[in-house]
């Protein structure tokens, strides 16, 4: 499960 | 969003504003690596560029912001208003021996080979090497400034608190991100015989 458009951290 | 999320912002925006405030008061920007503050705003300006392509919360899009414009901040005082201070016979690591084999990296290692995508990916490897050239003058030098010290044991706290919030997330939300767990590790690391001093020196005393 890795996302790779979604970088919801900082 | 989880308190070890939060915790770790927390201390990267202490980090940032300790070391803003330190330049402004003493007017001067001694002891403090220009190259690494470089690296800074290359990381957060590769990165944040998703501004402008996706929101995600009002916190995460003020954040960047204030992480963008605090860098540039710290830039424009530390190489413009109070350049007489800058110490850079001391600055001297060698910043594209980190910056090229990251620019390799991401685009070897990546979650998808696009424009954004790399620069995030460079972003996360670059962040977590960038401190280099500030232990290596701090080492260089003998012996950081107590308000340098704090500033270094909050940003490297920042990372640290990060390591526990993926350790929640692949609990708790069953996600977790590779590379950004892998670099943020390798970036606490580099902390560690920092973390040492500092806390062997804060208990032990001067």
């Amino acid at each position: 499960d890795e996302n790779a458009e979604d970088h919801d951290e900082l | 969003m989880n308190v070890f999320r939060l915790l770790g912002d927390i201390s990267h925006l202490l980090a940032i504003i300790i070391l803003l405030l330190k330049i402004w008061k003493t007017r001067s920007c001694a002891g403090i690596s220009g190259r690494s503050q470089v690296l800074f705003a290359v990381v957060y300006t590769a990165r944040y560029l998703d501004l402008f392509t996706s929101y995600i919360s009002a916190y995460n899009s003020i954040m960047k912001l204030v992480f963008l414009a605090a860098s540039y901040g710290t830039i424009y005082l530390m190489f413009i208003k109070f350049k007489a201070s800058y110490d850079h016979n001391h600055d001297t690591f060698r910043i594209e021996f980190l910056i090229l084999p990251c620019v390799l990296l991401s685009l070897l290692i990546n979650h998808e080979f696009s424009p954004l995508e790399i620069l995030w990916t460079f972003s996360i490897y670059l962040e977590s090497v960038a401190i280099l050239p500030q232990l290596f003058m701090v080492s260089k030098t003998g012996e950081a400034e107590s308000i340098t010290s704090h500033y270094l044991f909050a940003l490297g706290s920042y990372r640290a608190l990060y390591i526990l919030n993926w350790i929640y997330r692949y609990y708790a939300e069953s996600h977790y991100d590779v590379i950004a767990i892998v670099a943020g590790i390798v970036q606490t690391v580099l902390y560690c015989d920092f973390f040492y001093l500092y806390i062997t020196k804060g208990i032990y005393g001067q």
